[in-house]
Order: C-alpha cells, then sequence, then structure tokens
C-alpha cells in the first residue's frame, strides 16, 4: 500500500528505478506499454508504480515491501540490473538516488 | 497613483523604491493601466505554500497544486526543527500577495493565481523532480524554482536524464503547446567563488536563469557569475542594505510577514511575477518569445565591476547580470506588440576528439570548430540563442581549469570560471556549459574553445579529450533582429498598452493532463479494509444460508418420517457445545394453532438450538396418516 499511487509516493528508502521502454510503431495505447511496464517489473523482480508524471514510457519501478536485510537489498538491486540492463524493451534505465538540493 | 493599504507595502521598495528612485523593478504603470497578472497561474516549487494565509489565500489555486513529499493534493508547508519550511510562501508572496487587505504585502502579479508544489521537505529523487516539473502543467503557466545543488563552490550537477526530460517536455508540451516558463535562481555560491554554470538548471537552454542585485545595483556578496544567466532584478544585500519585504508564513515563529527575504531565492519569484504581466497581455508568448523578451529589454546600467561587453548585435551582456535589469514596463510593452520567433533551429558538431595536454598558465590550450554554411544549410539557423559546449576533460583538480569559448565575432564567454574550493579529482565527463552572450549574433563561422590551467600545481597536466559543439538559435536575419528592436523602442511609450490594441493570439492546444486521477494511499487503504469486511461477511452470509439450507432439507426430510438430526457427538452433547443450524418453522397443525419449533432465535446469524425447548419440541413428526393436506410450514 505505501508504494501504491503512482510515481508520485515514493517508496521512501527502498530501491527504485526510472526506465524508459522503446514504445512500438503499433503502440498507441498507453494501456499496452503499461502492461509491457507491468511484466518487466514483474521480471526483474520489482514493483511497476505507474508512469513518471507526463513523460510518455518512462515508469518508475521500485522494490517490493518486506527486502529489509542488506543482503536481500544488494541481491534485489543485481537481480533488477541485470534484468532491466539486458531487456531489449529498455530504452535506459536508471536507479534512483537521492538528490541534494539546496534553497536559495 | 497607485495606493494601497498593506502595512508593509511602502517598504517594498523592489516594487516602488522612493528613497532610490529607478531602483525598483518599475511596475507601477503596469497595473495602472490593470496588468496585474490576470488568467495567469504560477506555481512555486519549493517546500510547500501555506495558501491559508490572508495574503495569499484569495489567489491560491488548488487545481494547480500537489504535495509530492506526503502525495495528497495540499501543499502546505510541514513546520520543522530548524523552522525552515517558510521558504515557498515567502516566495508565493512575492509574486502573489492580495493587495489592499490591510495585511503585510503586495505581490508583482498580485492579480495572478498562485499554486505550490511541495517537494523539497523530503527525499527527493529524478523521478519526483520530473513529476514536479510537469505537474498540472496545462494549469501552471510559470514554474519558479529558487533551489538548486549545493552553492559550495565544488559540486557540478543539475537535472539528470529525467528531469532533462520533463524540462524538454514541458516546454514542447505545457501550457497548451506554448511551453511551460521554467524559472530558476542563479544561486548563492558568490562566496565560494562559484559558478552557475556548474549547475545544470542554470544553464539549462529550457530555463530563465535569474540573478539579484542589491538596491544599489549591484551584485551581493552572495551572488554567482555565468555566462548564461539571462537577467537580474532585486534582493537583500549586505546587512546596511535593505532585503525584500513579502508574506511569510504564520507557523511556529512566523507572523504572516517578513522583511528579511533574501538571497537568489528571492530574484527568481520577481522574474517570475513579471513574466506573469506579460503572460496576461500576450497568452500566446513561447518559452522563447519570453526569454528573447527579456534578452531585448533588460536594462544595461552603470557598474563599474560589471565588466558589460556588447556584442555583434547590439546587446550588453555581463557575467555578473546578465543582459542586465528586468525592467516590468518594458516587459509588458515589449509582449504586447511582440510576434512569436521563428521555430527554433540547433546544429551538433560531431563529438570532436582532442586528447590534447593542457598546459599551465600562461600557455592555453586552443581548438577551433568552423560551422560553414552547408552545416547549416539544413536547419536553417541564421543567428544565435544559446551556445552549449560539452567536454570532457581529465584533470587531478577540477577547480584550476578555466573554459572560454570566443563566438565567430570573437565575444568572449567564461564558461568555465576556475573555482579554488573545487578540488575534485574527477574532470568533467560529458559535462554542457552554456552562453548566451552571443544571443542575436550569427552563427555561421569559426568557434574557439581555449582552456586553461591555472593552478599553481606543477604536477601532472588535464588533458582535454573530447569536446562537441551545439548552436540554438532560429532564421531570423541580423536584420529581423535589429528591425524587432525598433519596434520594441517604439512600444516603450505604452501607447499600445491599453485594451483597444491586441494583436491575434492563437488559443493554443488542448493537450489532456494524463495523471488522471491518482489514488491517494489513504483512499485506497479504506478501499481495501471495505472491500475486506464486505468479502468477509459476504462469505459468512453464503456460509450461513448454506447451513441453514441444508437444515431445511434435513427438516424437510422429516416430514416423511421420524427425523435424524446429522449425528451429534455425545461429547459436544454434553459439553453443550455442539452448533447447528435449526430453522425457525412455524409450522401449522390442523387446528391452525401456531407451533414454533426450534429454539428462540439466537444472534442473528448464529441459530443455536435451545437445549431446553429442544428436547420437548424436536422437530415437527409430522404422521404419515394426515390428509393430504401440505404441512404448512413458513420458514
Amino acid at each position: 500500500l505505501a508504494g501504491a499511487g503512482g510515481p508520485e509516493a515514493q517508496h521512501p528508502g527502498g530501491l527504485s528505478w526510472a526506465v524508459h521502454l522503446h514504445s512500438r510503431a503499433d503502440e498507441r495505447e498507453e494501456k499496452t506499454l503499461e502492461q509491457r511496464a507491468d511484466a518487466l517489473a514483474q521480471a526483474a523482480g520489482l514493483v511497476n508504480t505507474g508512469r513518471i508524471g507526463e513523460l510518455h514510457g518512462h515508469y518508475l519501478f521500485v522494490q517490493p515491501a518486506g527486502h529489509g536485510q542488506a543482503v536481500e537489498v544488494e541481491a534485489v538491486r543485481q537481480r533488477a540490473e541485470a534484468a532491466l540492463a539486458g531487456h531489449e524493451d529498455v530504452r535506459w534505465h536508471s536507479e534512483q538516488r537521492l538528490l541534494k538540493r539546496t534553497k536559495r | 497613483s497607485v495606493h494601497f493599504n498593506d502595512p508593509k507595502y511602502p517598504q517594498q521598495w523592489h516594487l516602488n523604491n522612493r528613497r532610490s528612485p529607478g531602483r525598483d523593478i518599475n511596475v507601477t504603470g503596469v497595473w495602472e493601466r490593470n496588468v496585474t497578472g490576470r488568467g495567469v497561474t504560477v506555481v512555486v516549487v519549493d517546500d510547500g505554500v501555506e495558501h491559508t494565509v490572508q495574503d495569499i489565500a484569495p489567489n491560491y489555486s488548488p487545481e494547480g497544486s500537489y504535495d509530492l513529499n506526503s502525495n495528497d493534493p495540499d501543499p502546505m508547508p510541514h513546520p520543522d526543527v530548524e523552522n525552515g519550511n517558510h521558504h515557498g510562501t515567502r516566495c508565493a508572496g512575492e509574486i502573489a500577495a492580495v493587495p489592499n487587505n490591510s495585511f503585510c504585502a503586495v505581490g508583482v502579479a498580485y492579480g495572478s493565481r498562485i499554486a505550490g508544489i511541495r517537494v523539497l521537505d523530503g527525499p527527493l529523487t529524478d523521478s519526483m523532480e520530473a513529476v514536479a516539473f510537469n505537474k498540472h502543467y496545462q494549469i501552471n503557466d510559470i514554474y519558479s524554482c529558487s533551489w538548486g545543488p549545493d552553492d559550495d563552490g565544488k559540486t557540478v550537477d543539475g537535472p539528470h536524464q529525467l528531469g532533462k526530460a520533463a524540462l524538454q517536455h514541458g516546454v514542447m508540451a505545457g501550457r497548451q503547446g506554448f511551453g511551460s516558463i521554467f524559472v530558476v535562481a542563479s544561486g548563492n555560491g558568490g562566496q565560494h567563488n562559484d559558478n552557475c554554470n556548474y549547475d545544470g538548471y542554470a544553464n539549462s537552454i529550457y530555463t530563465v536563469t535569474i540573478g539579484a542585485v542589491d538596491e544599489e545595483g549591484r551584485m551581493p556578496f552572495y551572488a554567482e557569475e555565468c555566462a548564461s544567466m539571462l537577467a537580474v532584478t532585486f534582493s537583500g544585500g549586505d546587512k546596511m542594505l535593505r532585503s525584500i519585504v513579502t508574506t511569510d508564513w504564520d507557523l511556529q515563529r512566523g507572523t504572516g510577514c517578513t522583511e528579511g527575504h533574501t538571497g537568489t531565492s528571492a530574484a527568481a519569484p520577481l522574474a517570475a511575477g513579471m513574466i506573469a504581466l506579460m503572460l496576461q497581455v500576450r497568452p500566446c508568448l513561447t518559452w522563447r518569445d519570453v526569454q528573447h523578451i527579456i534578452v531585448f529589454t533588460a536594462t544595461q546600467y552603470e557598474d563599474r565591476h560589471a565588466d558589460w561587453v556588447t556584442n555583434e548585435a547590439g546587446f550588453s551582456h555581463s557575467h555578473q547580470h546578465g543582459f542586465g535589469l528586468l525592467n516590468a514596463w518594458r516587459l509588458v510593452n515589449a509582449a504586447k506588440v511582440w510576434t512569436s520567433v521563428p521555430y527554433l533551429a540547433s546544429y551538433v558538431s560531431p563529438v570532436i576528439k582532442e586528447n590534447k595536454a593542457i598546459p599551465q598558465t600562461p600557455s592555453a590550450l586552443e581548438v577551433l570548430w568552423n560551422v560553414s554554411r552547408t552545416d547549416l544549410e539544413m536547419s536553417g539557423l541564421k543567428t544565435l540563442e544559446h551556445v552549449a559546449v560539452t567536454v570532457s576533460i581529465t584533470h587531478p583538480r577540477r577547480g584550476s581549469l578555466e573554459l572560454k569559448l570566443f563566438c565567430p565575432s570573437g565575444m568572449m564567454s567564461l564558461i568555465g570560471a576556475p573555482r579554488s574550493m573545487d578540488s575534485d579529482p574527477g574532470g568533467f565527463s560529458d559535462w554542457t556549459f552554456s552562453t548566451v552572450r552571443c544571443w542575436g549574433e550569427r552563427a555561421r563561422g569559426v568557434y574557439r574553445l581555449v582552456v586553461r590551467d591555472v593552478g599553481d600545481e606543477s604536477l601532472h597536466v588535464g588533458v582535454l579529450q573530447q569536446w562537441q559543439l551545439t548552436l540554438y538559435g532560429s532564421v531570423w536575419s541580423p536584420v529581423d533582429i535589429r528591425d524587432r528592436q525598433r519596434l520594441l523602442e517604439s512600444a516603450m511609450s505604452g501607447k499600445y498598452l491599453h485594451d483597444g490594441f491586441s494583436l491575434p493570439c492563437p488559443p493554443g492546444l488542448k493537450i489532456p493532463e494524463e495523471d488522471g486521477y491518482t489514488i491517494t494511499p489513504n483512499t485506497l487503504k479504506t478501499l481495501v479494509l471495505v472491500g475486506c469486511f464486505t468479502i468477509f461477511w459476504t462469505v459468512y452470509y453464503m456460509l450461513e444460508m448454506y447451513l441453514s439450507q441444508r437444515s431445511v432439507a434435513a427438516s424437510s426430510a422429516c416430514g416423511r418420517g421420524p427425523c435424524h438430526w446429522p449425528h451429534r457427538s455425545r461429547k459436544a452433547k454434553e459439553e453443550g457445545t455442539e452448533l447447528e443450524s435449526v430453522p425457525l418453522c412455524h409450522s401449522k397443525d390442523l387446528g391452525g394453532v401456531e407451533t414454533e419449533s426450534g429454539g428462540p432465535p439466537a444472534s442473528p446469524g448464529l441459530l443455536v438450538p435451545d437445549p431446553l425447548v429442544q428436547s420437548s419440541k424436536s422437530a415437527p413428526d409430522c404422521p404419515p396418516d394426515l390428509p393430504q393436506r401440505r404441512e404448512e410450514q413458513i420458514c
């Protein structure tokens, strides 16, 4: 539940990846792209929380709840990287890191 | 002639400076002509906006707001230990504080709508930033961002892939296709010898980078220089000088009003407010039109330290002040007569491999790239807007490097200034610097990149591995630019600034916002709980029905002979723990006297036979020889 509600609801503390999928010519429907994203997230052992804002083809995958141990986290990271790096549908992906931003 | 009853309005020198006439944004004349930002929405992307404050509430736009830290639609700031989350509210007050409410202050665009996106008060990732930049982007016209990477004089950072994609998507699809206007503060790293070309938000071509000057027009101690700065406007200076008076939050130690807002954080919202005034008079200005009007109308002024240089197109630029001071009267009158610039044209050079050593100063490494007429034929690019240089350089101490770019006209831009605090041994890896100093100049010709090592170590030198030149501009010719300059100067009298004059303005595209309805976690949890509850009771009642059907079936079997209740264990019987549902049946015997079998009605759902009743009145035996009058059984 904590992760639901779209990419706005960041998975504080958990691993997450931004993924940009190749959209196919025949793919008009956001729906099919979303389904491909769901399948890809599952294959990578992650949960697709939905499209990132208004960016077509960009999705946020988060680590399923419950993997607390450092060892598990590393295993999740390796599995996810392996699945995303080699997948033909993935245009680019990047693990989300905390940004350091200061008020001016 | 404008008078407001707001108690702090007289102290708002940036709006109307009585003490030093002219040292203000020159906005009262625009207000007199009812240009107040009406119909425009500005969103403050920050640590929240306390929209319940008197000065903000009437202008607040809930439709344009969101809280990305808590994932709910209300961007109210949360008090924290440092009493620090007032930043967004102060910026919002500068833009749209309500006038004549006898409370605090007045905003530059006091007729505009103000929204808030709370994103800085918690962990921030690329994806959150990307969501923020396009949040409600058909409602929010201007995004005011008074934040950025650390201004510590050694950070090189900016929007990453997602943030860049969101900025680009915003200028392409935001605001009905005219493009979202992103206003960013240039940075407060002046004391650390920082330069805003090391900040990817400031040197992005998609953002309006605003610096600060104090009430005397000088670069304050905290301000940074950079070649990608478009313009400056007022903010606080050192202790002797006045800061900006604006609305404040009233949480914790807040009183709802402050006289201490300062930094480039205070300058950017004033620029956003002035752009809102422009968009009122001309809603169809594109994001590039806004940048052009700033370049054409910002005013150079006397400042010995500013090092003003006039480029080939007649625009004067300073690394400290950009193209000069923003002037609301000039911006709005120019907007009134502005017709859109031609489409954005660009040219990208190949990646130029160099692998050349960077000598110690006073020597320098100089590399050239010639952009020929043929190179530009395809894009039609004639005159420049932004010029970007992407470099990869190794060096043991990055802060010792100095990079200068010379446009074909000879106009010099210090795109990478040496930074005494930056001892990072990582050099630059595909970092993009940019300059606006060649704006309006011809694009064709030889570009010269000069790299020097100004460090004092004599050890290993740096190597320029590769670089790439990117030109942005349009098909405008130098003549077109001069014509436009003349047109604007003729408009500065204000003769067009009345309702009788208005150029045609296309309505823009209908672009659906895709974010639809996102269920907030609370709603989701509630739904799930209700769902579970419903399912549980459904299952229970089905079980109940099934069991009661079964027992009814059993009892109707009794009609034709002695009843055999399902076998009940002796033990359970003795313990009285046996449970079974006994249908409450009314059976009429011949005399019509109703008798009731089965125990008293137990608690709903559990029909537990009453042992006492049970022993005396087992289910009715229906003697077989009764005339064929069907026993009436009502259950």
